[in-house]
């Protein structure tokens, strides 16, 4: 679908997304993360689109199999949610993500 | 109001009321905290109470200021939300209200 192709679009030619909701704690801690790092998502809030939001959280679920929010991509991948992220940091490897995801 | 009555005496008459949406993993993480400390506090998920919802939480808002979830109440006395209990509990102060709040 067209919007389908919006999302694959979007996560190809943007290092960093964050598909987020803006009255969401995970969502924000998330985006915090990012800040700290020094990275600059693109951030897409789902609730302030109208229509479209529910619509493109159909669209990711159905290329990531994730309905819920915070709902993240580094270098074209999908890594998953807040928790996932932090887990990643936590273990050192969100960096070596980031770095490869920049300079692609 | 009705409704204000309804809330003042349900933190009155628990120990621990946690006003929470099931979808949100603030809420959830701040139940589980409760959990780990083998507490049960009456949960009331104010999305699954229909319209009832966004009217009871207009209430907590004129009653403690806040418009968020989690809303934790412990002995009839406002908390806060998740980031509010989770620093109590790290400070160690959790236990010593949790215990009046049995007792009373
Ligand atoms: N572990 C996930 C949890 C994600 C999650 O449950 N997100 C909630 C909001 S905090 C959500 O989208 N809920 C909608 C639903 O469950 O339908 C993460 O860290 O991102
Ligand atoms: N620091 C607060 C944050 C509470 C918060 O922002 N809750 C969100 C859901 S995670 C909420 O109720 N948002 C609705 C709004 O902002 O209108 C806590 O730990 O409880
Ligand atoms: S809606 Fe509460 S943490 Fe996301």
């Amino acid at each position: 679908s067209r919007l389908e192709e919006t999302v694959k679009k979007t996560i190809t030619d943007n290092p960093v997304v964050v598909y987020s909701k803006t009255w969401c704690s995970y969502s924000s801690e998330v985006k915090s993360l990012f800040n700290r790092l020094r990275v600059q998502p693109l951030v897409v809030e789902l609730d302030q689109m109208g229509a479209q939001g529910p619509q493109l959280q159909k669209v990711l679920e159905r290329l990531t199999g994730q309905h819920t929010v915070p709902n993240v991509f580094i270098g074209g991948k999908h890594i998953g949610g807040c928790t996932d992220t932090v887990k990643l940091h936590r273990k050192g490897e969100l960096e070596a993500l980031l770095a490869e995801a920049k300079n692609t």
